[in-house]
């Protein structure tokens, strides 16, 4: 009866993933080598940046039209949080999906989102990344990673840092089902600041974090150590969101541009 | 914290509610 719970639980999580999320590994992945019949227009420099903006992403981003006017840097940026707005959506949809959560106290449930959102973000956008770059605009662009190196500093050095992470984790071969309980792992971790009942949140945690253990072994045999591995990218996640928020800060202090309040509210007091 | 947190607190409470891009 345990495992027939537990393989409940997987499959939940796994369709909640599913149902949730616009872009997902399998997808990426059809687009990245190449298997559709509508490849992506690939951004790779000032001028097919401002191409794709004309048709790609004025269809995503209605607001686009108002920063016309400024530099590509502060348009790229004002894209990413657009990107970054709508997975957090997506991540708070999934999380209230997963058994037990919302029943979780309400305070805690925005501890949990606030800490959990871009470690879950920056470990799902690694589908979209191979080592030249990375998928926007539901899959319709590709924006090449040397592009986004040459971009002025700071902001250079935004994309940097995940596409080295995403090289690494990619590396490790997960599929949907394994990144649906990963990330469900990410979001209830009883060891956020300020957690009112920890002990509900472990509980969670614990059975979550089994049946990851559990799938890996049956969806992974040879790789006896994916689940250590995995663990150890939990922390590697952390670290990366702590430097991000450092250079989000960074950007807000000494450039002219506007933070979404849904991002300014998660990075707010956040380490 | 749920003060602190309007647009988290209301994505969790209300999820036809769009978030402004």
């Amino acid at each position: 009866p345990q495992l027939a719970d537990q393989k409940t639980l997987a499959r939940q999580i796994y369709e909640a993933y599913l149902k949730n999320f616009n872009m997902n590994k399998a997808k990426a992945r059809t687009i990245l080598t190449g298997k559709t019949s509508n490849p992506p227009f690939v951004v790779h420099d000032m001028e097919t940046l401002q191409l794709a903006e004309q048709t790609l992403v004025a269809k995503m981003v209605g607001s686009a039209g108002a920063l016309k006017d400024r530099e590509a840097e502060v348009r790229i940026f004002h894209c990413c949080q657009c990107t970054s707005v709508e997975t957090v959506t997506e991540l708070t949809e999934f999380a209230k999906s997963v058994p037990g959560f919302s029943s979780l106290d309400l305070n805690d449930q925005v501890t949990l989102l606030k800490y959990g959102v871009y470690e879950a973000l920056f470990a799902m956008l690694a589908s979209s990344m191979n080592k030249d770059g990375l998928l926007v605009a539901y899959g319709s662009g590709f924006i090449t990673r040397e592009f986004l190196k040459s971009l002025r500093r700071p902001f250079s050095d935004m994309m940097e840092p995940k596409f080295q992470f995403a090289m690494k984790f990619n590396a490790l071969e997960l599929d949907d089902s394994d990144l649906a309980l990963f990330v469900a792992a990410i979001i209830c971790c009883g060891d956020r600041p300020g957690l009112v009942n920890v002990s509900h949140i472990e509980v969670m945690q614990e059975s979550i974090v089994r049946v990851l253990q559990l799938h890996l072994l049956a969806n992974h045999p040879d790789d006896t150590f994916l689940f250590p591995k995995l663990l150890q990218k939990l922390a590697d996640l952390r670290q990366l969101v702590t430097e991000h928020a450092q250079l989000v800060q960074e950007i807000k202090k000494t450039e002219d541009t506007s933070l979404h309040p849904l991002l300014q509210e998660i990075y707010r007091d956040m380490y | 914290l749920k003060e602190k947190h309007k647009i988290l607190h209301r994505l969790l409470q209300n999820s036809t509610s769009p978030v402004e891009l």
